[in-house]
């Protein structure tokens, strides 16, 4: 309990600093795979185009695969590996934040470990919370971790141009997630095309 | 560190119990939707046309999903929630098994939470350890979890029908998985139609 404390009172401290810069700032949480990285390198393209400026932070257990990825767009970027922890925390970030050049930048993706049931307790102190799942990890998903989505500001379906040859109906998910979190809006996209991203980033005030 | 040593003392108890037995048991780890009870209901179907008996403890953070799923095949199963554990343990393996009738059983599929961290350091006390993720998830999956592929008894790449369309080259996977676990046996399967079963039946010493 002593650790939720001590994570909520610097996740205040994260968030009073990014909105003192004037950065939005997103926790993409979500299942293994659903497209988290790909999601956020669309809109990190369309930024651009649009002449703003964004950075990442790259969550994972091991590896740096992501942040190269953010790398390849040209954004400032820190990788963060959690070894043992299935999730970011606060603290993490508070160090992240302090190796970053903050100045100038509009927007801030953090990228969270790919998991529906640790990051739960753990908020980092962003503007928003978005959870994605992809319609390839079956029709269950949404119900079968209610937690996470209770906590959702946005909430995303991903990969739904496979929904057909997966034989996953995405109403299924929309609608249970519907019931959990009735306040949170539910978008549909498939991230390699960039359909539905748009209007997901509207929701997140970013376009 | 406690904790984990009274882990392994259950475990080691849970192993003795199901071997007096004569039950052949297995741990099925993975991702999150990468196919582990789908598989399972294909070792069922197949062990039932054998004239061998199966049951299943259903491990899920929440509901009865896949309880319910391995019920439909009629073969004794037992539920477990975790709450907010992203993981199965020895202990709950005990209690499960307490309420399971386990005379006349031949295998025994444990099916833990969908989650390639935690379920690491908690050994449940079975004869092999299997470690589940899909194609969809993305190429990168198994060098980002070194630590659970390391673990593995047998490693199985799932969803290879829909490698193509995803883009992504399961040789890249294996690739991964030999570079950390050379000893144990990789295979490919699709879990919808039965493809690669049998084999992976065989190495598990079922078939
Ligand atoms: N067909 C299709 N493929 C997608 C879509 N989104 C992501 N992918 C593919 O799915 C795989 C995983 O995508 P990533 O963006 O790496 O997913 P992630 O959530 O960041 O993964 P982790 O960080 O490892 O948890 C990659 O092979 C992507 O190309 C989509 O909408 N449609
Ligand atoms: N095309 C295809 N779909 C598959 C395959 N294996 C599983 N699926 C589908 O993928 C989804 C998830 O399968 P499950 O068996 O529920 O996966 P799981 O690993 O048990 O999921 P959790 O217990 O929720 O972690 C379902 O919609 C399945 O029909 C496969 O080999 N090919
Ligand atoms: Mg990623
Ligand atoms: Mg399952």
């Amino acid at each position: 309990a002593d650790v939720l404390a001590a994570n909520a009172r610097i996740a205040e401290e994260n968030l009073k600093l990014l909105r003192a810069k004037g950065i939005a700032s997103f926790d993409f949480m979500g299942s293994i795979g659903s497209g988290k990285t790909l999601l956020i390198e669309r809109m990190v393209d369309i930024l651009k185009k649009k002449g703003k400026k964004a950075a990442a932070i790259a969550g994972d257990v091991a590896g740096d695969d992501d942040y190269r990825r953010f790398r390849k767009h040209g954004i400032p970027a820190v990788n963060v590996n959690t070894g043992k922890e299935c999730h970011l925390d606060a603290h993490l970030i508070d160090h992240a934040l302090g190796d970053m050049k903050l100045d100038g930048i509009d927007v801030l993706f953090i990228e969270n470990v790919g998991n529906l049931v640790c990051p739960t307790d753990f908020p980092l102190g962003t503007d928003k919370r978005v959870v994605v799942i992809s319609v390839t990890e079956g029709d269950d998903m949404v119900r079968k971790h209610p937690v996470i989505f209770s906590l959702a500001d946005l909430i995303v379906i991903n990969k739904i141009d496979l929904a057909k040859i997966i034989e996953v109906d995405p109403k299924i998910l929309v609608r249970d997630a519907r019931k959990i979190r009735p306040r949170a809006p539910i978008f549909l996209t498939n991230a390699k095309s960039g359909l539905g991203v748009p209007g997901l980033m509207k929701a997140m005030g970013i376009w």
